[in-house]
């Protein structure tokens, strides 16, 4: 992107720190669905077990909903967004306008996750890329299995910016975000935020 | 597409966190715009796994608009980010609109500006072309013309630097002012960070929307997205 390059937007808005909130690990992994061999697999997993976790979720309003959008939303109406653990994303095919075979191999890659967990309904799934191919699963499901059975998830630094690589697709940065805050008991607790997006850019969510 | 995600160690119920995270994402995410286009796959999600030895926090906790507020700011921070990587873009820009007599309309009005492609190259082209702005807020597609007063509009570039003078009107009351400061507008528009001001006049709701500039690298960059 020549006219980015103007700028060192690398340089101008990416950490070189941060706080990361408790119980939270990440992992990445490149399976070879980018051609360029980068990162594009990551997964965010809960690993605080003194109470349920809650999740929630806004999706896109387009009519064409990508088979990850239609299973994140269902097993957030299924479980009422209790104990989801996980967040399973990849990059480099984005798993739309695949029909019933997206919806099949989305809910195997959940599946994947939820078995390595040992729960049902605990994971949502993303996919970004290109529209109207279907994902590799020959590539994705070895390196989600992988990754849990060699425990690969960290809470460094890196590992999170990792997660924010993984995610990208045209982006030149990684975006991460996280700062720590205190509630009026003085309790302290930390926000993480991770995105990804450079084009095909107007969102109406809900 | 857009893809995101944020998550705390607070304990959250369910409910409260889809109610932060809702309105959160109407005043981010879902105000941003690099080219217009809505994905098949976006999505924000957020998690809370109460790793913090805290009280629940419910809609009825004492802390509830506090975290909301401060997850508001937090989700707008990531949407400005997104913008400021916009495929070939040059430039980050703030179009707020004001004194609209309502939000929906501010909100409106914002996105077809944000949204205007024209408006979007010469904000590249570094051309002061105010009649742009002010036919993108002509054809924005309002329910009804409550909020335009043509008698009332003001648009003005504001300088982002703390410079001065630090508005640069273009249009007062609805009147052009065609002898333009032309090498003030040319110092407002070389900046990276710009900002377009709408005063409506009809009213006192606003709404901040970010976008970017259109340049040459966009078509570069999406003529082979596939390959």
């Amino acid at each position: 992107q020549k006219a980015s390059k103007h700028v060192d937007k690398y340089a101008l808005y990416v950490p070189k720190s941060g706080v990361f909130p408790k119980g939270f690990k990440v992992a990445t992994q490149a399976t070879g669905v980018k051609k360029n061999g980068n990162l594009d697999l990551g997964i965010i997993r809960n690993v605080n077990t003194s109470r349920p976790s809650s999740a929630a979720a806004v999706f896109t309003t387009n009519k064409f909903k990508a088979a990850p959008v239609l299973v994140s939303k269902e097993v957030l109406e299924v479980t009422g967004g209790e104990n989801v653990d996980a967040i399973v994303v990849n990059s480099g095919c984005a798993n739309a306008v695949t029909g019933e075979v997206g919806l099949k191999d989305a809910r195997e890659i959940a599946g994947v996750a939820n078995q390595k967990l040992g729960k049902q309904n605990a994971t949502l799934v993303m996919s970004t890329g290109v529209i109207g191919q279907r994902l590799s699963m020959d590539k994705i499901v070895p390196a989600l299995s992988q990754q849990f059975e060699t425990n690969a998830f960290k809470d460094d630094f890196e590992s999170w910016l990792n997660l924010a690589r993984a995610i990208s697709t045209t982006d030149t940065f990684p975006k991460l975000i996280s700062s720590s805050f205190k509630l009026t008991n003085g309790t302290e607790y930390t926000l993480t935020g991770i995105a990804k997006g450079a084009g095909m850019i107007c969102p109406n969510m809900a | 597409t857009l893809l995101g995600f944020i998550v705390t160690d607070l304990p959250i119920t369910p409910s409260a966190l889809q109610k932060m995270l809702r309105s959160a994402t109407d005043r981010s995410f879902n105000c941003i715009s690099v080219d217009g286009d809505m994905s098949t796959n976006d999505t924000i999600s957020m998690l809370a796994n109460g790793a913090v030895d805290t009280a629940v926090i419910d809609e009825s906790s004492q802390d509830f608009v506090q975290v909301q507020t401060q997850v508001t700011e937090f989700a707008q921070q990531l949407a400005q980010l997104v913008v400021r990587d916009g495929e070939g873009s040059t430039k980050f820009v703030t179009v707020n609109v004001k004194n609209a007599l309502n939000f929906k309309d501010a909100k409106i009005i914002a996105e077809s500006i944000s949204n205007s492609m024209l408006v979007k190259t010469a904000l590249y082209g570094q051309d002061a072309n105010w009649g742009r702005i002010l036919c993108a807020i002509g054809y924005a597609k309002l329910d009804n013309l409550q909020s335009l007063d043509d008698k009332k509009i003001n648009v003005s570039f504001v300088a982002t630097d703390n410079s001065e003078p630090k508005e640069l009107k273009l249009i007062v009351d609805g009147v052009p002012q065609l002898d333009i400061d032309e090498t003030r507008a040319s110092e407002l528009l070389a900046q990276q960070d710009l900002e377009v001001l709408v005063d409506l006049g009809t009213g006192s709701e606003e709404c901040q929307f970010w976008t970017c500039d259109l340049t040459h690298e966009y078509v570069t960059i999406n003529g082979d997205y596939r390959s």
